[in-house]
């Protein structure tokens, strides 16, 4: 799980 | 951005712009389910929260900001201004039934246990299921306007072009977000079955009407 809380898609 | 991701946005920008357009032009909302325009407003509101706290791209930006404003005046154009045509008998999906299970798992299975995360994970796992609303109303009624079919085929092709933008982006970027895969794979399945009716029978020129 990697993790990634800046999303760059919609 | 990859040309899937652009065309998977516009994609879906079209599904949102035909449904307006459809009840804006036809003054009504017969047909379509305002349980599912409501949660596709949950939503948007829900993932977009993070307008307030970080700016990736003038084109993110702006994108957000148009589906969030469409799918509000999709809301307000069916449950106010054309209410009279709503077609509430039909709409009889208990959206409970997506809203309860689909939070417990953005609060159990998220990337990080925090307010904002698990409102942008809650907004993935039911924008993954929030189409089911208005494909039991179609289930229901036994038939679908041709518009609401462009409106369910553009919804569809949206999800289908973010796939192949994942499988690109894994190869040339080494990117992968597990949940807005997963969730992805399982929005797309749910309009594999519409699919085959839209290319057998709307292309052919016929209404999409299921068998009694």
């Amino acid at each position: 799980w990697q993790r990634r809380v800046l999303h760059d898609e919609l | 951005m990859n040309i899937f991701r652009l065309f998977g946005d516009l994609s879906h920008l079209a599904a949102i712009i035909i449904l307006l357009l459809k009840i804006w032009k036809s003054r009504s909302c017969a047909g379509i389910s305002g349980k599912s325009q409501i949660l596709f407003a949950i939503v948007f509101t829900t993932r977009y929260l993070d307008l307030l706290t970080s700016f990736i791209s003038l084109y993110n930006t702006s994108m957000k900001m148009i589906y969030i404003g469409c799918s509000y005046a999709t809301v307000y154009l069916i449950y106010a201004k054309f209410r009279a045509t709503y077609d509430g008998n039909h709409d009889s999906f208990r959206v409970e039934f997506l809203i309860v299970p689909v939070g417990g798992l953005a609060v159990l299975i998220n990337h990080d246990f925090s307010l904002l995360e698990i409102l942008w994970t809650f907004s993935i796992y039911l924008e993954s299921v929030a189409i089911l609303p208005q494909l039991f109303m179609i289930s229901k009624t036994g038939e679908a306007e041709t518009i609401t079919t462009h409106y369910l085929f553009c919804q569809g092709l949206y999800r289908a072009l973010y796939l192949i933008n994942w499988i690109w982006r894994f190869y040339f970027e080494g990117f992968f977000d597990m949940i807005a895969i997963v969730a992805g794979v399982v929005q797309t399945i749910l309009y594999c079955d519409f699919f085959y009716l839209y290319v057998t029978k709307v292309l052919k020129g016929k209404k999409l009407s299921l068998p009694a």
